[in-house]
């Protein structure tokens, strides 16, 4: 564990904890994209298979909190308040998204195996994951302040754990091309809305998109 | 090239 690292996981709890509290005090999941959330419950579920391999309690309670944290706002937004969704804003065609993934990690992994070919399909896919809501936000041109504070968090974490790789390839010489090349795709997903989160967000204004 | 991908990250 590194400062990198650490920083990076605790900015993806925050980011969860700031969308449960958007869904919770404006009791709405207007502006969310339930597409993204289901490729994040998605992501977890194929990548914890190894839930039960014990690394450290911090990796398993890690694991257990984004599992179910990722089911609770599915059911929060498909369920609970299920009126304040509007489907005909979330139109991002996840079938390619999901095939594409799946193909990629077929084809590049390290291990031939089910556990291993799953693990990669979720690396790939938490890459493109944000690729809905992003959508959304250019389909709407604007956010309420707290879905940008959750987008920034959820950016900010893949940042970091760039800056853990270079850090660990230099500390310990681990490489890791799969997780690299994908982090490295995440983040740059991202910079449109960075630069538009620093010049606006930042400056106390609303996001609206230029 | 040590291919060293333990999973520990998250």
């Amino acid at each position: 564990m590194n400062f990198f690292r650490l920083t990076a996981d605790l900015m993806h709890l925050l980011s969860i904890f700031v969308l449960l509290l958007k869904i919770q005090k404006t009791r709405s999941c207007s502006g969310i994209s339930f597409k993204t959330q289901l490729l994040y419950a998605v992501v977890f579920v194929t990548r914890y298979l190894d839930l039960l391999k014990w690394i450290s309690l911090y990796n398993t309670l890690m694991k257990i909190f984004f599992i179910a944290s990722s089911i609770y706002i599915l059911y929060l937004m498909k369920i609970k308040f299920r009126a304040t969704y509007d489907p005909s804003q979330d139109t991002f065609r996840i079938e390619f998204l999901l095939g594409a993934c799946l193909l990629l990690a077929l084809v590049f992994n390290y291990t031939f195996t089910f556990i291993e070919v799953l693990w990669t399909f979720s690396i790939y896919l938490e890459a493109v994951a944000i690729l809905p809501q992003l959508f959304m936000l250019s389909r709407t041109g604007e956010a309420e302040t707290i879905t940008t504070h959750y987008l920034f968090a959820l950016g900010a974490y893949r940042g970091l754990y760039l800056l853990n790789w270079i850090w660990r390839f230099y500390t310990e010489h681990h490489i890791d091309w799969i997780v690299w090349v994908a982090g490295a795709i995440q983040t740059a997903l991202y910079s449109d809305f960075f630069y538009i989160y620093y010049k606006k967000v930042l400056h106390g204004q609303k996001f609206e998109l230029p | 090239e040590q291919l060293k991908h333990e999973k520990d990250e998250l």
